[in-house]
């Protein structure tokens, strides 16, 4: 297939993270625009990470994804 | 809290740890997890017994990848550790990611850190968005006491506090930024980005970011002082000197410079100087200006040595500043002061202040 391109890599990242953490309903692979969905829940994460909520993966997001962290999701409700 | 308060309805909970980490001695193992039950056990009545055959209310282990939860871990860094809140069968339970390096010391992963964070989860905290708390999700190394205000409040809240507390001194809550109080400790630029020093935190301003973002002092410099008193950039060396108590470091970029911390009398401030209130570096004439009560002194970064005819009174040279300094920043050809709530803007031009406004204006409050 075709190589994987740097915000290839992101989506992937922020996907994974937020169907792990923000109970992101899996399946939405492939859609290179932000579903409303994925849109809302980038925006639960910035929310909780008091980053400015856009809705879009900007870097600030995607660094806060790569940190290391806890395993348990942010999102109460979603336990 | 989990929804519903989830919570364990018996003070006196059980715990076993079923397998260990090849990455410490045992005995630090055990020392971590009983270390990080007694964080909670100090603020509750909750005690731990430990169990070492049979089923425990938190069942402790380290596995990798699928481990046997449908929860799998993903190899180094990432995700650390996950625990379950109170319950039935894997209710408490806690598990860590044996791909990582866990460690005693500051360097990753500290395993008390994580088993206090998880051993919360286990006793039915959710996640802070506090970046000082403990239950925040995001790992972070720093020494002192664990739990914060927010920390206290949540597990107090569940199971109320310890009978014969233990006078325990919790981190303060983060500092709000658009607090109208708010006084700044210190405020340097450094490649472009201005950092704000308030208690254990730093805001970052940078162009690009509208949102300031707050940090903890140690998350990213473990090794300097947890307050900082003053700190100024020498764009001409490409460092910033942070100041605190009698110490100072150098950082380049984010990075510490090897050989600091060193003594502030090196730079020429007598002995019974013990502490800078404000630094600030005038690019235009490549002096430092450090501000000790009411006096400052001027630093010729060039030669490395204090200017002659200092200390000199701030009153008098800087008409309009007739109060001690907390910090001071040079932008945009102007000199900001700030001391408590109040951030004055000095002009050299028509040398004097010319504009008092808020603290929490220069954070866009």
């Amino acid at each position: 297939g075709p190589l994987r391109s740097d915000d290839d890599d992101g989506w992937f990242v922020a996907e994974k993270y937020l169907r792990r953490l923000y109970g992101l309903s899996p399946g939405l692979r492939g859609a290179r625009t932000s579903s409303s969905e994925f849109q809302t829940k980038i925006k639960e994460m910035q929310r909780f990470f008091k980053l400015k909520v856009t809705g879009n993966l900007d870097d600030n997001t995607l660094d806060l994804m790569k940190e290391p962290r806890c395993g348990v999701p942010d999102v109460a409700e979603y336990n | 809290h989990f929804p519903r308060d989830l919570k364990w309805m018996t003070n006196a909970i059980t715990f076993r740890i079923l397998n260990y980490t090849p990455d410490l001695k045992k005995s630090d193992v055990d020392r971590a997890i009983r270390t990080a039950l007694n964080v909670w056990a100090d603020v509750t009545p909750l005690t731990f017994k430990k169990l070492y055959q049979g089923n425990a209310d938190i069942m402790i282990s380290f596995g990798t990848k699928e481990h046997g939860d449908h929860n799998p871990f993903d190899g180094p860094d990432g995700l650390l550790a996950h625990a379950y809140p109170p319950g039935q069968g894997i209710g408490g339970d806690t598990h860590f990611d044996e791909d990582e390096h866990w460690t005693k010391d500051s360097s990753t992963y500290n395993l008390f850190i994580v088993a206090a964070h998880e051993l919360g989860h286990a006793l039915g905290m959710s996640h802070s968005s506090d970046p000082g708390a403990l239950m925040y999700p995001v790992y972070s190394y720093a020494t002192g006491y664990p739990l914060s205000v927010d920390d206290i409040n949540g597990i107090q809240a569940l199971y109320g506090p310890n009978p014969d507390s233990k006078k325990v001194q919790p981190k303060p809550d983060a500092p709000t930024k658009c607090d109208p109080m708010l006084s700044f400790d210190a405020v340097t630029e450094l490649r472009g980005e201005t950092i704000i020093f308030k208690d254990e935190y730093y805001w970052r301003l940078h162009p690009q970011m509208p949102e300031p973002e707050q940090t903890l002092i140690k998350s990213t410099w473990p090794s300097i002082s947890k307050k900082v008193d003053a700190a100024y950039e020498n764009p001409e060396k490409d460092l910033v000197i942070i100041f605190s108590g009698i110490r100072m470091w150098a950082l380049n970029g984010y990075n510490l410079v090897d050989g600091y911390p060193k003594y502030i009398h090196k730079l020429g401030l007598p002995k019974k100087i013990r502490k800078v209130d404000a630094a600030v570096h005038i690019k235009d004439t490549g002096k430092t200006l450090l501000f000790t009560e009411e006096e400052y002194w001027s630093y010729d970064e060039e030669t490395g040595t204090m200017d002659t005819g200092y200390p000199r009174s701030i009153e008098e040279d800087f008409p309009g500043m007739d109060d001690e300094v907390d910090a001071a920043v040079f932008q945009h050809g102007y000199l900001y002061f700030f001391h408590d709530h109040l951030q004055y803007e000095y002009s050299y031009t028509s040398r004097k202040v010319i504009r008092i406004m808020r603290t929490n204006s220069f954070l866009n409050c």
